[in-house]
């Protein structure tokens, strides 16, 4: 099975 | 361990371009490695539903300087790939979606590329590295603000 890699997303914008 | 070629063509072998669409699936889990082919019912909009195989996982989008692995959602109707992919960004919970020219507020994908979609010429590989691209540019989702950002510390 894939590693499955932890979904990351930008920091929130103002 | 990647899923193997028989494992797909058995998972597919309800499509009717079945080696086509095994393939390319093959192609893009060995370039994405954090993509991986999974089968689920999806609903269509006039509310019937049909066992399809997914790409699920989340790809490299270098956005200011950092990489992050935006999470999607490509799904393959039966007649891949005579028909582009259905694809959706999908938030984690600590994410909310970023809505604009490529998103919409459910996620759903929308480029020029799927608009404009053609075999040979179009294929997934070709479709991820626009993904890239321009969620490079617009990410498509953004980390939810945190308790301590929405609400400052008490100042006595």
């Amino acid at each position: 099975l894939n590693g499955g890699t932890i979904p990351t997303a930008p920091p929130s914008y103002t | 361990m990647a899923v193997s070629e028989s494992q797909l063509k058995k998972m597919l072998g309800k499509y009717k371009y079945r080696d086509l669409s095994v393939q390319e699936t093959i192609s893009v889990i060995a370039q994405y490695k954090d993509l991986k082919p999974v089968m689920d019912g999806y609903v269509f909009n006039d509310g019937s539903s049909r066992e399809l195989m997914s790409l699920t996982g989340t790809i490299p989008v270098s956005y200011r300087g950092n990489t992050y692995n935006i999470p999607i959602c490509l799904w393959l109707l039966d007649t891949y790939p005579f028909n582009p992919p259905i694809c959706f960004v999908k938030p984690t919970s600590t994410m909310t979606i970023k809505t604009g020219k490529h998103v919409d507020a459910n996620g759903k994908i929308y480029l020029p590329y799927l608009h404009e979609w053609k075999h040979p010429q179009s294929d997934l590989i070709g479709l991820i590295q626009v993904m890239i691209v321009v969620f490079g540019e617009e990410p498509p989702v953004f980390s939810r603000p945190t308790i301590s950002a929405a609400y400052p510390p008490y100042q006595a």
